[in-house]
């Protein structure tokens, strides 16, 4: 039996941002 | 001239694009890498990996990273550390337990995937507390 699963939700940024084109 | 303009924002696009590539994911359509962890074969898409991973953005942006479709990671990522970290990629939901956390934060330092490792140490952190 899969134990209870919460979801806590992350409002913030999630992955690393690639940079502008110098 | 004169006309108003105006955007329509479909404001699932991101998620639905996202739940497709995860599709095209698990069905190996148009995936282009194939990760050695833990000796497990994953496939993957390398602008996916690209665009969620640091590590992955320094060996596949550069031109060395073109011919590339086995990597091995030696040393790296066990696969349950790894697989979650993969499924988040595609899914932006990151299965976490007390069991696999160190596993996950482990991989997620490797990849160099920053805002996954803050959020393994706040889980880590809150599973401490009474």
């Amino acid at each position: 039996h899969e134990g209870v699963v919460a979801t806590v939700k992350e409002a913030g940024r999630s992955i690393h941002e690639i940079p502008r084109e110098e | 001239e004169g006309a108003l303009g105006y955007v329509r924002e479909f404001t699932r696009h991101s998620s639905d694009v996202l739940s497709n590539l995860n599709e095209l994911r698990l069905r190996g359509i148009l995936t282009d890498v194939t990760l050695l962890v833990g000796g497990q074969p994953l496939r993957a898409h390398k602008a996916v990996l690209i665009a969620c991973s640091g590590f992955f953005y320094s060996i596949f942006r550069g031109r060395a990273g073109v011919g590339v479709d086995v990597l091995s990671l030696p040393g790296g990522p066990e696969a349950r550390g790894f697989a979650p970290l993969l499924d988040f990629m595609y899914t932006s939901r990151l299965r976490l337990s007390p069991a696999t956390a160190p596993a996950v934060l482990a991989a997620a330092t490797y990849l160099q995937m920053e805002h996954v490792v803050q959020a393994c140490h706040r889980f880590i952190q809150a599973s401490y507390e009474p």
